[in-house]
């Protein structure tokens, strides 16, 4: 298979930081777009570090999230 | 700060640990004093009290371990999770697990185990994350000297268990400042690179052109090598450097990076002795000049002959006609500086002054925290 170019990689970083972290559940979820689902945990993560909410995948979400962190998550249960 | 739901807690204040295996990557004195000085940071400020035990089940089991420990959350490899923890609770309520993929030590170096147990301690307790950077229970590493709680985690502890009986005394670290108080003074302000970095106390806002919402950090996550109060700073874009001040040392920056052989003492720029710290730095590239404020006065540095000016320093009043407090009086100090397109911004407690070179007038006044976009 291709080898996965940079929006790739920081595409799955960003997936597996927020079902770590904020509790997005995998797979499909009923008539909810996980491209929706994604979108809103991304901007759940932005609002608790005090970013910009975007909902996007901006350079300063990315660096957030590639930072050394504890690892309970942000959101609870 | 947050706690769990239902406020979970112990509800017993006498908790007890046990550390079951130890990291090679400190002596065995040394896990157990960073351990011992973690619990102390959260019993200093409760009722709470903890006792060792040796073998058994403890209510805080502590452990390293690596990949996949036995828990069904494993860990990452090095870099990334650092550890996790569990809240109060049977089982594996309250068992804390490091990463031994990460290197532990008791320095500033990789990750210092006293400061990443005592976070780990405050899960084990009832604390969740907070999201003041400057909080202990903020989720992301970062070191720091002295006492670790702030004012913020102080308060989410003390809402589950109150406060220590024999009122011993601690230094917190004080809560994040808010940029949307109408009373909101600034330490310093320069431009870097196109963004604009505003200091306040131990913590810095980042204001990108194209964001609205700017980043507040702690200094010293960023610069460790920094101090934790900055008093002035600017921005010489022919150079590609940011001076940084505290006291009488300075410090340059290239981009994000410290430059080698700093810091230096002001009295290198031909300030007198008894100048002991700049209020303020702002660089007119217009004129390729920098202005320094210190006290009531105001110094006129050129950048290309690394010298002051004759005839400084020079009074802030005389130079900045217009600058009065609300009550009337008149302003002799300035906090902070910046300039644009001919216009000065000096910045005097709460108060924004916008002084404008071709009038040679101060033009305009509004609060400094229009700055952070609020």
């Amino acid at each position: 298979k291709p080898v996965p170019g940079d929006e790739t990689q920081s595409w799955l970083l960003a997936e597996r930081y927020l079902r770590r972290y904020y509790r997005m559940q995998p797979g499909l979820l009923g008539t909810s777009k996980s491209s929706d689902v994604m979108t809103e945990k991304i901007r759940a993560m932005q609002s608790f570090f005090k970013l910009e909410v975007t909902g996007n995948l901006d350079d300063n979400t990315l660096q957030v999230m590639k930072k050394s962190r504890c690892g309970v998550p942000d959101v609870a249960e | 700060y947050n706690l769990f739901p239902r406020k979970l807690k112990w509800q017993n204040t006498l908790v007890t640990f046990r550390i079951t295996n130890y990291t090679p990557d400190l002596k065995k004195e040394d896990v157990d004093k960073a351990i011992h000085n973690a619990l102390m940071t959260w019993s200093a400020v409760t009722p709470l009290k903890f006792k060792r035990l040796h073998e058994g089940i403890a209510d805080i089991m502590i452990s390293f371990g690596r990949l996949e420990h036995g828990d069904h959350n494993p860990f990452d490899g090095p870099e990334g999770l650092l550890a996790h923890a569990y809240p109060p609770g049977e089982g594996l309520g309250g068992d804390t697990h490091f990463d031994e993929d990460e290197t532990w030590t008791k320095d500033s170096h990789a990750y210092n185990l006293f400061l990443v147990a005592a976070h780990e301690f405050g899960h084990a307790l009832g604390m969740g994350h907070s999201n003041d950077p400057g909080s202990l229970m903020y989720p992301v590493y970062s070191y720091s000297h002295g006492f670790p709680l702030s004012e913020d985690d102080i308060k989410g502890i003390q809402e589950l268990y109150g406060p220590n009986p024999d009122h011993e005394k601690v230094k917190p670290k004080p809560e994040a400042p808010d940029k949307c108080d109408p009373e909101l003074s600034i330490d310093a302000v320069t431009e870097l690179r196109g963004e604009k970095l505003i200091f306040k106390d131990r913590y810095f806002w980042r204001v990108h052109p194209q964001f609205t919402e700017p980043e507040l950090t702690l200094i010293q996550s960023t610069w460790p090598q920094l101090p934790k109060k900055v008093n002035a700073a600017y921005e010489n874009p022919e150079k590609d450097i940011v001076i940084i001040f505290s006291g009488i040392r300075m410090w340059a920056l290239n981009g994000y990076t410290l430059v080698p052989g700093y810091p230096k003492y002001i009295h290198r720029l031909g300030f007198p002795k008894s100048v002991r710290k700049i209020d303020a730095a702002v660089h007119i590239y217009d004129t390729g000049k920098t202005l320094f404020f210190t006290d009531e006065d105001y110094w006129s540095y050129n950048e290309q002959t690394g010298t002051m000016d004759p005839g400084y320093p020079k009074s802030i009043m005389d130079g900045f006609p217009g600058m009065q407090e609300r009550d009337g009086d008149e302003v002799d100090e300035v906090d902070a500086a910046t300039y644009k397109n001919g216009y000065l911004y000096l910045y005097h407690e709460n108060l924004q002054y916008e002084y404008s070179y071709n009038k040679r007038k101060v033009v305009r006044i509004t609060r400094t925290n229009d700055l952070l976009n609020c």
